[in-house]
């Protein structure tokens, strides 16, 4: 038997240092932790790594603070747009959605995907049929919106009308 | 964008990444999150690899799939495969982000070419640690 692990990664979109605050950086330390706990919970179990990194993005997507499902950056139109993939490294077996809005797990969507189609990735309506036929929970807009990421969508737009040029590479993170 | 990389019991090692993209992005743009190679990859043979960062440039330079052929074709660990493309490949081509990885042993690498990436990592005996800046 060998020994398990798990990392996480949890960006949080359009995050400057100057912005963060003592009780965000709380927030996000805890939001990683619950994140370690999911997967570390099924690997301590004898699950599968596939199961425990599921599991682990889940938490991240259920986390608003994170830029990810619930608390999503908005698009230039004022919309969310969610990709997510996720891949077996002992089959290669992948699954890739892109692009959807609806489910609130889209990496559960992605493993769909993976699980119950010939396909690795799908984008637009059929992504979304795919995760309706694997009865995935759904949610409304009001699920997904934060007032963060509006403000900082806001933020964004109102410099780039101002003809501003923004090199802070930050705001090219996800 | 949100990411996870594991290695359970059994030397399976698996990948998984979400994101909602960049703030104002144009619509319909995607980036490495869900193509695979790029910001997502696992194979037992070399490593699982989950993506953060500039997008475009992470699919330009297919930075998953790079740090999996820098061990299997030449013989890199998974720590220098995965700092030699986040540090170079990526960094010297306007490529700002990170990318966390496992390989089939549990080894974790987390290099990043930026301020911070918010991360966090626990292995068998239970040490969790998460950190945001260096």
């Amino acid at each position: 038997m060998k020994r398990f692990s798990l990392a996480v990664h949890g960006g949080a979109g359009t995050i400057l240092k100057a912005n963060l605050t003592p009780e965000l950086e709380t927030g996000y330390h805890a939001g990683l932790r619950a994140a370690l706990d999911a997967g570390h919970a099924i690997l301590a179990a004898g699950g599968s790594a596939l199961d425990a990194v599921t599991a682990a993005v889940c938490a991240l997507e259920d986390e608003p603070l994170f830029n990810a499902g619930r608390g999503a950056v908005f698009t230039s139109d004022g919309k969310q747009e969610m990709d997510a993939a996720v891949m077996d490294g002992a089959t290669r077996a992948a699954g890739a959605v892109g692009g959807i809005f609806g489910p609130r797990n889209p990496i559960r969507a992605a493993r769909a995907v993976m699980e119950h189609t010939d396909h690795v990735m799908l984008i637009g309506p059929n992504a979304l049929n795919v995760a309706h036929a694997a009865d995935l929970p759904f949610a409304e807009p009001d699920y997904f919106f934060t007032q963060a990421r509006w403000d900082a969508l806001q933020s964004t737009l109102e410099m780039r009308s101002e003809g501003c040029e923004d090199d802070d590479p930050a705001r090219r993170h996800g | 964008t949100v990411g996870a990389v594991a290695c359970d019991t059994h030397g399976t090692v698996a990948a998984a990444t979400s994101t909602g993209g960049m703030t104002a992005k144009l619509p319909g743009r995607v980036g490495d999150t869900p193509l695979i190679g790029s910001g997502t990859f696992a194979d037992n043979a070399t490593c699982a690899v989950s993506g953060t960062g500039h997008g475009e440039v992470f699919i330009r330079y297919t930075a998953a799939s790079e740090i999996a052929a820098r061990m299997r074709h030449a013989g890199q660990s998974l720590e220098d495969a995965a700092a030699h493309v986040v540090m170079h490949d990526l960094a010297e081509n306007d490529g700002s982000g990170g990318v966390i990885a496992v390989d089939a042993k549990g080894n974790i690498t987390m290099p990043f070419n930026c301020d911070g990436m918010y991360r966090g990592r626990v292995t068998q005996d239970g040490a969790f640690e998460t950190f945001i800046y260096r």
